[in-house]
């Protein structure tokens, strides 16, 4: 894609499997090339640098969100983070939990999930890590281990407030109840929290990222997408079709399994990174 | 929605009398679309796809008086052979058998030792788990807790960053354990961290195992070629199993996953709990992968 050369179409094709094969999805691939075909005409001479341009800039405005996004003037601000099994919320928690506590805040982790085996306890050591303290219960429910939580941290000062909860799928209703729970006891504590909600999503998830963004909203309104495992070779891309369909703007890349291995997201790196 | 797609294609398909080649490639772009969307990677999905159209258009089905119902055949079969054709089972030759996980971080491997040991000992085996995790924050503990739910010994050694030695150990102790199959969890890693593959190799070229499974996530996208095929390139893979099928990806990494390893899917997760363990079915998943 260099050159001064007709753009044809099956080159077209070629860049529609770039984008598919970065887990952009089929619709969303298909809407870009289309844009593609009405700012170039088919089989013209063409300077491949500006389609390349062109299509880096249609894809990082997708993904840039709009700014004015005042945060962390609550106290303590309250940050609850969901998503699928395995897809890295626990550790996502220790990095952020780090940066706030570089940034000199008085940092409280909740271990709610209060299934998975040895889920507190991989807490803990992160919560160790990142200098953050820990509020963990002999309880069962995570509603409870929350309520006590967000207590504590009001009556304390605290600045920042992260909930850690067990993973689910967005196909065990339970659990889609019981994260429904854990929200509304955190309004009862504090009626304007949670001041974001972060969903983890897998670098590596295919098409059904878009169904767990859309679940998992209808649930407890997401504000940001934490997308993690972004140091392997999956391009992420289901969080575009994300930010297009449901409006939810990636906005921490994981990129590692250290506690410094998080970056706020950068829409023109990350779209640059695809492209390579 | 996207079923009701697939569903029409193969109504039309199976109404027709005659096939022209624009209503058979009309046809085919649907199914490429329903593969792709079930997260297929798009390479195999090109290779299915030629292959289908190469059979569709053959004199066999348009000499037939139901194509259309022909092609829907070939396009099940085909994609239940892809998936290995029948189901597949463990081979653990051996005393003691022993089974090594690998895969991706988060992928289910820790979970699914646990319901391997469960499954291994309702069949009447004296399993031994051992921790060959010794990065990830209370990893050994989690295997531990596991092991403890369902009384099933766990080998781990806290503080000795060798799991070569550590999973040679376990072997050498496994009669004091009474067992006679080992299963070796190990950490997730990146298929392109060079000092962690290296990790995986010299695992396998010292342990020897029966079985070296591939555990990988049923949501996977189109990287899962990517994965699968440096893993399968690194050490030799017997086996795979997919996690989280109880959730609703569509599952299209299987394919992906089985045409560029080669190796059988053995089973399924289809759930957190111990007991969710589950044989894989080719025909269910092909199935599921059209929608
Ligand atoms: N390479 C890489 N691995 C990561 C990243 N984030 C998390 N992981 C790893 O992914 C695995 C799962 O991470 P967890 O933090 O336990 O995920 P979780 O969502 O809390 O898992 P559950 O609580 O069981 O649902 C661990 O091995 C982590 O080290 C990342 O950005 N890059
Ligand atoms: N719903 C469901 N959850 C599963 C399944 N298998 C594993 N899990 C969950 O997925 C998460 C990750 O499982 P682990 O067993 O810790 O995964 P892992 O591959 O050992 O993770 P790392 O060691 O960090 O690479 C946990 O929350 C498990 O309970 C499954 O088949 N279905
Ligand atoms: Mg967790
Ligand atoms: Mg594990």
């Amino acid at each position: 894609f260099t050159g001064s050369v007709p753009l044809t179409e099956q080159m077209l094709e070629e860049i529609e499997e770039t984008l598919i094969s970065a887990d952009i999805g089929v619709d969303l691939s298909l809407e870009i090339i289309e844009n593609l075909r009405k700012n170039f005409p088919l089989n013209q001479v063409v300077d491949m640098a500006t389609v390349v341009a062109f299509l880096r800039a249609d894809l990082s405005q997708r993904m840039t969100s709009k700014p004015g996004e005042a945060e962390g003037h609550e106290k303590p601000y309250v940050i609850l983070v969901v998503g699928v099994n395995g897809t890295g919320k626990t550790t996502s928690i220790g990095k952020l939990a780090h940066h706030y506590s570089k940034a000199g805040k008085k940092v409280l982790l909740v271990a709610g999930d209060t299934f998975r085996a040895a889920a507190i306890e991989q807490l803990a050591i992160w919560s160790e890590r990142s200098g953050a303290e820990l509020m963990q219960k002999e309880a069962t429910d995570p509603s409870a281990v929350v309520f006590d939580a967000l207590q504590s941290a009001k009556q304390r000062g605290l600045d920042v407030v992260i909930i850690d909860t067990a993973g689910r799928l967005h196909t065990q209703k339970n659990l889609m109840v019981e994260l429904d729970k854990i929200q509304r006891v955190i309004k009862k504590v504090i009626p304007s929290a949670p001041h974001e909600t972060v969903l983890t999503i897998d670098a590596t998830t295919g098409q059904n990222g878009l169904i767990q963004a859309r679940q998992f909203s209808q649930v407890t309104p997401v504000d940001h997408l934490f997308l993690t495992k972004l140091d392997g070779t999956a391009k992420g891309g289901i969080a575009i079709a994300i930010h297009h369909n449901l409006d939810i703007p990636v906005k921490y890349i994981g990129l590692g399994e250290q506690i410094e291995d998080i970056q706020n997201f950068d829409p023109v790196s990350y779209v640059e990174a695809l492209f390579q | 929605q996207l079923s009701q797609n697939l569903e029409h294609v193969f109504k039309r398909l199976r109404g027709h009398g005659k096939l022209s080649e624009d209503n058979i490639s009309e046809a085919m772009r649907e199914v490429r679309r329903a593969l792709l969307e079930a997260d297929v990677n798009y390479k195999v999905v090109r290779t299915f796809i030629n292959s289908v159209k190469e059979q569709a258009l053959g004199s066999e089905v348009l000499r037939s008086i139901t194509p259309g119902q022909q092609i829907v055949g070939i396009i099940h079969k085909e994609l239940i052979d892809l998936l290995g054709g029948s189901t597949a089972e463990l081979e653990l030759s051996g005393n003691p058998a022993i089974i090594l996980l690998v895969g991706l971080q988060g992928s289910g491997k820790t979970t699914t030792s646990a319901k391997l040991a469960r499954s291994l000992r309702k069949q009447g085996r004296q399993p031994l788990l051992v921790a060959c995790d010794v990065y990830r924050p209370a990893a050994i503990t989690q295997l531990q807790v596991l092991g403890k739910q369902l009384d099933i010994p766990v080998y781990a050694e806290e503080g000795n960053r060798d799991v070569v030695q550590i999973a040679q150990a376990a072997i050498r102790e496994s009669a004091r354990y009474a067992a006679n199959v080992v299963i070796v969890d190990t950490a997730g890693r990146l298929h392109i961290d060079a000092d962690m593959m290296d990790e995986v190799k010299n695992l396998q070229k010292a342990l020897k195992p029966a079985e070296t499974l591939f555990v990988a996530d049923a949501m996977t996208g189109q990287d899962a070629v990517n994965a699968a095929g440096t893993f399968a390139e690194a050490v030799t893979l017997s086996g795979v199993v997919l996690t989280k099928m109880d959730g609703d990806a569509r599952g299209g990494a299987a394919l992906s996953v089985r045409e560029v390893t080669g190796t059988p899917i053995k089973y399924i997760g289809v759930g957190e709990h111990l007991d969710k363990l589950e044989i894989f079915h080719p025909d269910r998943m092909a199935g599921r992968i059209l929608g």
